[in-house]
């Protein structure tokens, strides 16, 4: 059962989470009495890694217009640089002492803390990345939402023109975000939903031009069910697109993959 | 800009992972 969400948040935490995990054991297991060894350089290595991160996140922060990434992610680049701080001071307490208790219990809440803090900054960035796909989707239901006043060829070829570069950017998003989770169950939810509405699109424009065909011919014989007929395309589409903006957002389990 | 911070991440979470291991390498003995 995976632990994390996606394959890249999987490569870059998993390692180090057991890395943690077994220095947590380490620790409440041996209280070994053992001098510790000079760990400046070790340390100087992750206060570069978090200066450079902080660095970066503070760049991605200023250049987004997300306003919920603008307002995370800043605690979570707060908590990397404490953790350091805290590993800074372990560092130079077990420099004086190697076998300073105090110093042993720091390493274990910085190293922590470089765990948790990396980990909410790349949740934070993944649901911005994710809140991207949405707003796609969401443009693709606006759309949606215009097909059943378009009653003329030229406002359906206008029709045409504005949603298939949006479906097809909502068609390779979600792909490429499938192609990233670690849930299987979330996987094909979104593969079939997005088959669902690749089938239906094409089906759904040719619903529409009926409509318009019937509609335009002087007994208007027909036009009624065209009409129901392209209003429950319009409807079977919405809730894919719907159902797609819903599982985008799940980050755990639920009940049927625990069963 | 946003592949950066994912590949600083990495680096970090890299560091973190070899301090443990320096760690981890002494308390094992």
């Amino acid at each position: 059962m995976p632990v994390f969400h996606t394959k890249t948040i999987e490569s870059i935490l998993e390692p180090v989470a057991h890395q943690v995990s077994r220095l947590v054991i380490l620790h409440e297991e041996a209280e070994d009495g053992n001098a510790m060894p000079n760990l400046e350089r070790p340390v100087q290595a992750v206060s570069r890694a978090v200066s450079n991160l902080v660095k970066v996140g503070r760049e991605t922060i200023n250049s987004s217009d997300d306003p919920i990434l603008r307002q995370d992610m800043p605690a979570s680049l707060v908590r990397v640089e404490q953790a350091s701080r805290l590993l800074e001071e372990a560092s130079s307490m077990l420099k004086a002492d190697p076998y300073s208790q105090p110093a042993r219990g720091k390493l274990i809440d910085g190293s922590r803390g470089i765990l948790q803090g990396t980990s909410s900054l790349l949740l934070c960035f993944d649901e911005s990345e994710v809140r991207k796909i949405i707003v796609e989707c969401k443009r693709v239901l606006d759309y949606l939402a215009v097909a059943e006043v378009i009653d003329t060829m030229e406002d359906l070829v206008q029709f045409v023109k504005d949603l298939s570069p949006c479906l097809t950017k909502v068609s390779r998003d979600v792909d490429a975000r499938e192609k990233e989770l670690t849930h299987q169950v979330h996987r094909e939810m979104l593969i079939r939903c997005l088959e669902q509405v690749k089938t239906l699109a094409p089906i759904l424009i040719c619903s529409m031009k009926i409509y318009i065909q019937l509609t335009s011919h002087p007994n208007n014989k027909g036009s009624g069910e065209a009409a129901e007929n392209r209003n429950y395309l319009v409807g079977r589409m919405g809730d894919e697109i719907t159902e797609i903006i819903r599982v985008l957002q799940l980050t755990t389990y639920d009940e049927d993959e625990w069963d | 800009d946003t592949k950066e911070m994912v590949n600083q991440a990495r680096i970090l979470a890299q560091a973190t992972a070899q301090l443990i291991q320096s760690i981890k390498g002494q308390a094992e003995t």
